[in-house]
């Protein structure tokens, strides 16, 4: 197995727009 | 204006990037099918600034050893590092055929000529896989020096990584995979060594009936 485990993603600090997929056409 | 507002540093600004895939209808015509796109922007003082993510954030998820991520972000300039996050459309009916184009192509222009080599490493748990490395030379045009990767074909890795990312039955499982699948792009001064743009790239697959989409974010350390 892996020796360090990642942390995922949705813990991290990022804006919120990192998790808003954008509605443009 | 694009400084700040685009990918762009002082020495030179992504135009347009896209992955794409070509499925010729008859021997007159092709569809184009566009997994990532990044368009054309022309960015002004009054739009805002891109918003910024801690580049320490993301340092697992692309190589850490020597000529890594925090390395290279070190070195700086730092006002040449971003992160996209695309939303890829994968809403396409991939069947083998030899006559599908895989490519990506884009474009980048300077005030400078000079010639560019642009590293591409595609990296799983932040590991590297695969690794593309492209020259180009400068083209003036219209009182500006231009570079185009035109039309450079996707790897086999990337190809097939594609096709299995479409088997799976559910969107939540791509995205669970594509959560250790990143890719790092180096845009490099051929003979100064000098870092003109770093672009960490993440992805999840689109929901939106738009196509891809993406966000753009400065990479800072404060």
């Amino acid at each position: 197995g892996r020796a360090v485990e990642q942390v995922p993603m949705r813990k991290r600090q990022l804006p919120a727009s990192f998790w808003e997929e954008p509605k443009l056409t | 204006p694009w400084q700040g507002r685009s990918i762009a540093s002082s020495k030179l600004r992504m135009l347009e990037f896209s992955a794409f895939l070509e499925q010729p209808q008859d021997p007159e015509t092709f569809n184009k099918h566009l997994f990532v796109h990044i368009g054309q922007s022309n960015p002004t003082y009054s739009d805002p600034y891109l918003e910024s993510v801690d580049v320490r954030q993301i340092y697992d998820k692309f190589p850490e050893k020597k000529g890594g991520l925090k390395e290279l972000f070190d070195k700086g300039p730092q006002n040449a590092f971003f992160l996209v996050k695309f939303w890829a459309d994968l809403s396409i009916n991939l069947q083998d055929d030899s006559n599908f184009f895989y490519g990506v192509s884009s474009q980048y222009e300077s005030s400078e000529n000079m010639v560019i080599t642009s590293s591409t490493k595609v990296c799983s748990f932040g590991k590297q896989v695969v690794e593309k490395v492209e020259t180009e030379y400068a083209r003036f045009e219209s009182g500006r020096y231009v570079f185009r990767i035109h039309r450079s074909p996707l790897c086999e890795y990337m190809i097939n990584f594609i096709h299995k990312l479409k088997h799976l039955p559910e969107k939540y499982m791509m995205n669970s995979v594509l959560e250790n699948f990143t890719i790092l792009q180096v845009v490099t001064n051929r003979d100064t060594l000098e870092t003109l743009l770093c672009i960490a790239y993440v992805f999840e697959v689109s929901t939106s009936e738009h196509g891809a989409q993406h966000h753009i974010y400065r990479l800072v350390k404060d």
